[in-house]
């Protein structure tokens, strides 16, 4: 795909097209294979979800429910700040101002078991959420058509509803958002995504299968019985949030709050979901994770200088931090601050002033055609964290494709430098 | 905020230690 000079990438333009066949799957060094899932992009060849390839979406729809993701993220941070002027704004860009979450659009899927006899559920993988749901029959209101056959409780011999008095169930508050329900004593909860999708159905407990090797009794999980939405053909949604009933805080016991993924180049390879330490290279850089006000449940990092083609660029790294920052599975393009995105684009367009420009895609204004090239060179691009650690974005992960004649740099800009 | 999304964490291996509220990345981590 690309081969790597001092400050650019060199790539045969051929290869930004994704293949229609599903490669061989990744594996992470040194892995301990027992506690490893397979992540496959939700709309590739690897994908078994046929109602997804039926209706794959086009990139220009992607962007547009990504920005929707972005704004519910920004609107549920202002929501909680009691920034009430910001709350009105994203009202009058048709957000619900009631967003217990995020928008369920993400990209990545795994595959899991749940129940006794265990059944395989494929659900969208989520660093960005808490509660891990799933579609449950009878389906008392509504379930949307999914891959695999909907969940039924009846025929679980490990599975118990959980009571409206327990401490679990008014831990759902702080997971989704909204205060839950009660109906003859079993716990409801409610969660509303932003851009109106929802689950309503029994707070749970049922055994976990992540892999043959790693079970785990008595985890709480969403049994929904009315579900709407953007969901695809996934079954439900995996909560990797850092909320105490996300996966990562029930299963910490064993793993310790540690999981590791990595996402695949293209959707036509797969990736992994791994939980615990076993296996993890010394090569792995780390930087501190923080916690933003109002979003404790999102993974914040602090991001402190950006670099492109090898030069740094002149940003204050007040102007990086001053909203704080978070790393997130399900939205798709970064979001930068206005002022740190228009000095990425300038350096990038700078270095890129031999190609032909093409027309914006949604909210990616640096676009270029590369059809009358069969190699292009694109700067590198890199980020730095706190404690020193500079990680160079991947080649697929500076360009976002839509045809070879409508490339462009997979990054955009925040509305407002408080965002 | 500043969004780290998807597309820039590709062929990245992210590790998340939240006891020790750590935050690791490794380029080439999904070969």
């Amino acid at each position: 795909y690309a081969t790597a000079e001092a400050e650019s990438h060199t790539i045969h333009v051929a290869s930004l097209l994704p293949s229609s066949v599903c490669t061989h799957p990744a594996t992470p060094k040194g892995l301990d294979k027992k506690s490893s899932l397979q992540v496959i992009h939700k709309h590739g060849p690897c994908s078994q979800l046929p109602e997804e390839k039926a209706n794959i979406p086009t990139h220009a729809q992607i962007l547009v429910l990504d920005e929707v993701r972005v704004k519910s993220i920004h609107s549920k941070l202002a929501k909680n700040l009691g920034y009430v002027n910001v709350m009105k704004k994203d009202a009058a860009a048709n957000l619900p101002a009631k967003d217990g979450s995020l928008v369920g659009s993400g990209n990545y899927i795994v595959t899991i078991g749940l129940g006794t006899p265990k059944k395989n559920l494929t659900l969208i993988f989520d660093t960005g959420s808490d509660i891990t749901w799933t579609q449950c029959q009878p389906c008392l209101r509504s379930c949307y058509k999914q891959q695999d056959p909907i969940f039924s409780p009846s025929s679980s011999s490990t599975y118990s509803n959980v009571s409206c008095s327990s401490a679990a169930c008014t831990s759902l508050n702080s997971a989704t958002g909204n205060s839950p329900d009660c109906s003859s004593s079993t716990c409801v909860y409610g969660i509303q995504y932003g851009d109106s999708s929802f689950s309503i159905g029994f707070f749970a407990k049922e055994k976990l299968t992540l892999t043959s090797n790693v079970v785990f009794d008595n985890f709480l999980f969403g049994c929904g019985q009315n579900n709407q939405g953007l969901f695809g053909g996934a079954a439900g949604l995996l909560g990797l949030g850092r909320n105490k009933l996300s996966l990562p805080s029930q299963t910490a016991i064993k793993f310790k709050k540690i999981f590791s993924y990595c996402l695949p180049s293209s959707p036509s390879s797969t990736g992994f979901l791994k939980f615990g330490n076993d296996g993890l290279s010394k090569s792995v850089k780390f930087t501190t994770l923080s916690t933003i006000p109002g979003g404790e449940s999102f993974y914040g990092i602090t991001i402190i200088a950006m670099s492109v083609g090898g030069k740094k660029l002149s940003i204050s790294a007040s102007i990086l931090a001053a909203g704080g920052a978070i790393i997130d599975s399900g939205t798709v393009i970064t979001r930068l601050p206005p002022t740190a995105y228009s000095a990425l684009r300038f350096a990038f367009r700078k270095q890129m002033n031999q190609y032909p420009m093409a027309k914006p895609l949604s909210i990616l204004d640096t676009c270029y055609d590369f059809s009358k090239y069969s190699t292009v060179s694109i700067p590198k691009i890199s980020l730095f964290f706190e404690k020193g650690v500079e990680v160079p974005i991947d080649a697929r992960g500076i360009l976002y494709v839509n045809s070879i004649s409508q490339v462009c740099l997979a990054f955009a800009g925040n509305n407002n430098h408080s965002d | 905020v500043l969004i780290y999304g998807n597309t820039q964490q590709k062929t990245l291996e992210v590790v998340y230690d939240g006891t020790r509220r750590m935050l690791g990345f490794r380029t080439g981590g999904c070969t």
